[in-house]
């Protein structure tokens, strides 16, 4: 076999462009550096804070959740924008992808805002455990969210690795009414080479890509139990989600 | 694309790292 050659008959020289463009794309629209995080990091909500956000009214809580979440949404349809390929498919499957993996890129960049030491997240400027979002009368979903991070948490992953891994979350074969499936299976087969190329120089653990593939069902699940927690949301706080939830989250979400 | 049309938008939008 040709040295030249890594993956798939994919240069390497190839696979190290892909790489770099992706990581450039992710750093350029992270919400927070890795050394802003780092300063954050045990920065967390006080005691009475965390009272304060125990007893907000449920409609309230999720409207602050549903900003935030909207937010990072943007800095997602950024990141993808960035990612060389993206814009070359047609504008039905961007749509299609983004729509359908936007929150699953937001649970993998939120593993960078999460303290695996003592289970916190960073929300509105500081850490929280899954008590600060009590309120909104959805433990299952809070717990899994965090039992999520926490695990992605454990594979000790790179900037680099996590910048491609939200790549190959984004840019699925597997979302349903594709127009050009093909197109999108040959950028998702780069990135995947790719990434496979960064975590062999990485790590000396060659089940780490093995692990990491196998939490892509978890995320799927966990916005399938969103979509949920919101229709049964919106059928108790109509009003809420109408007029005051931002207008991206209910297109995206639909509910 | 009028049922997802802020995505369309933010998609057309042409912004620069410094706009985030």
């Amino acid at each position: 076999q040709d040295p030249q050659l890594g993956h798939n008959n994919v240069s390497m020289g190839e696979l190290d462009r892909i790489a770099q463009n992706i990581i450039k794309s992710h750093l350029e629209t992270c919400q927070y550096t890795a050394d802003e995080l780092q300063q954050l990091a045990w920065q967390t909500h006080s005691y009475e804070e965390v009272k304060i956000y125990q007893s907000k009214p449920r409609d309230v809580l999720w409207q602050q959740c549903a900003i935030q979440i909207t937010h990072a949404i943007q800095y997602v349809v950024e990141f993808a924008k960035r990612i060389s390929g993206f814009m070359e498919l047609c504008q039905n499957d961007q749509i299609l992808l983004l729509k359908s993996g936007c929150l699953e890129v937001v649970l993998v960049r939120m593993c960078r805002a999460f303290n695996p030491l003592n289970n916190t997240v960073l929300f509105e400027g500081k850490y929280g455990g899954m008590q600060v979002f009590k309120a909104l009368g959805c433990d299952e979903l809070v717990s899994a969210v965090f039992d999520f991070a926490k695990s992605l948490c454990s594979l000790q992953l790179t900037e680099e690795e996590i910048a491609l891994f939200s790549a190959a979350v984004l840019i699925s074969t597997d979302r349903p009414w594709l127009m050009e499936p093909r197109k999108v299976q040959k950028l998702q087969e780069k990135i995947y080479f790719a990434l496979q190329h960064i975590m062999q120089k990485n790590h000396m653990d060659e089940d780490t890509l093995a692990k990491l593939i196998s939490r892509i069902p978890t995320l799927s699940a966990l916005c399938t139990l969103h979509t949920e927690e919101l229709q049964a949301f919106q059928q108790l706080h109509p009003e809420t989600v109408n007029v005051l939830f931002p207008p991206l989250y209910k297109e995206l979400f639909n509910p | 694309k009028e049922k997802h049309k802020i995505l369309h938008q933010l998609l057309q939008n042409n912004t620069s790292p410094g706009d985030l």
